[in-house]
């Protein structure tokens, strides 16, 4: 397989595009000439030695670029899909040399594994799960949950992965009578999981068990949100959701993200707080990552802004780099790092 | 808004769903 470099061009002055808290440190360029749709990252062992890589997903190529010295990144694997395009990255935690991706038009159609042979070095990938997929989200102890849906059944099931990649379980959760649309790890709760449905309720299911245990609405002013965090914390389930129709015109600033409360026992909740843009920004949210307590969106502006969950402000705004508006943003599973990428394969790497 | 309106906090609420649920 070829191995390529990426170059490391000439990085814009710091002062000039890194406010706040944000440091470039690295850029690489995804040369492959279409559409770059995502970006993640994932931890790959070779000869007993672990390194955190960076994954990048064109509309038909998925590459993996491991690090060289000082900052710098080569591409050593790359998965070429002909027929349904990618449209993201799933990565699996505490599993090393695999990642998954969704792969459909508008909708997925597709969970493959993305997997390199030990034997003969040559990329593979493994079909998972295909059908009307509406969900997928990795998850700790090495899972992969997925909801779907048959002819009149959901189904919402698990996978959980051998350390090394391989061989897998499977198990079914117990599906509720709503579309599930995303799903969310309870932080520090490992056999927890949340879901949000479309008829805007959070149900939490047991993933040892696979029952369902609750369904709690979350209020007509929540409407279509999408759950991106949850952590417990005195008895009480608290749950970041992005805010789903932030408007620039409202009185206290233009609401990104909320933070709700519930109890779980009674299901009733109320917000807690609001995450807005600064006086002077707009926009609306595109696509986020949340990461402990930190929240990062790429908003309609082009701009991605970041905020701290704890202090309940936003900390930075990242303006588009050479007139390019940002189209994703991830915070690095491996680090502490931000990943943002442009339409036309620029990622760069920001030390937050 | 207060906690009072959240009605009765249980810290085991994992474990006590768990047991109430169908399984």
């Amino acid at each position: 397989h070829s191995v390529e470099q990426n170059e490391m061009e000439d990085l814009p002055a710091c002062d000039s595009v890194n406010p706040g808290n944000l440091q470039l440190v690295s850029k690489l360029k995804n040369p492959s000439g279409s559409c770059s749709v995502d970006v993640g990252t994932m931890w790959w062992e070779t000869a007993g030695h672990k390194e955190p890589c960076i994954v990048t997903a064109c509309e038909y190529i998925v590459s993996l670029w491991k690090p060289l010295d000082t900052w710098q990144w080569k591409k050593v694997y790359s998965w070429h899909f002909t027929e349904v395009p990618v449209l993201q990255i799933v990565s699996v935690p505490d599993v090393c040399n695999l990642v998954c991706v969704a792969l459909g038009n508008l909708e997925i159609r597709e969970i493959r594994a993305l997997l390199c042979s030990s034997h003969d070095e040559s990329e593979e990938q493994l079909l998972l799960k295909s059908g009307n997929i509406k969900a997928v989200l990795g998850l700790t102890k090495r899972r992969l949950v997925t909801s779907s849906w048959t002819l009149c059944d959901q189904q919402i099931e698990m996978m959980t992965f051998a350390e090394d990649g391989g061989s897998k379980e499977k198990q079914f959760l117990m599906p509720p009578e709503e579309t599930i649309l995303t799903f969310a790890e309870v932080q520090g709760m490992q056999e927890a999981l949340l879901g949000t449905t479309i008829m805007n309720n959070i149900v939490i299911w047991n993933l040892k068990t696979g029952q369902l245990l609750k369904k709690m609405h979350v209020g007509d002013s929540y409407q279509a949100s999408v759950c991106h965090k949850a952590y417990s914390e005195m008895g009480l389930l608290f749950v970041v959701l992005r805010h789903p129709c932030a408007k620039g015109s409202e009185s206290f600033g233009s609401p990104v993200f909320q933070l709700i409360v519930m109890n779980p026992k009674t299901a009733l909740g109320m917000g807690v707080m609001l995450y807005c843009l600064p006086h002077g920004q707009a926009g609306r949210f595109l696509e986020g990552d949340v990461k402990d307590n930190f929240a990062a969106a790429v908003l309609t502006s082009g701009k991605i802004a970041i905020w701290d969950l704890l202090l309940g402000h936003c900390t930075a705004i990242l303006p588009p780099i050479s007139d390019q508006n940002w189209s994703f943003v991830k915070w690095s599973g491996t680090d502490s790092h931000l990943l943002v990428g442009q339409k036309d394969g620029n990622i760069f790497i920001y030390h937050y | 808004c207060s906690k009072a309106d959240l009605g009765p906090i249980s810290l085991n609420w994992f474990e006590e769903l768990s047991s109430e649920a169908p399984p």
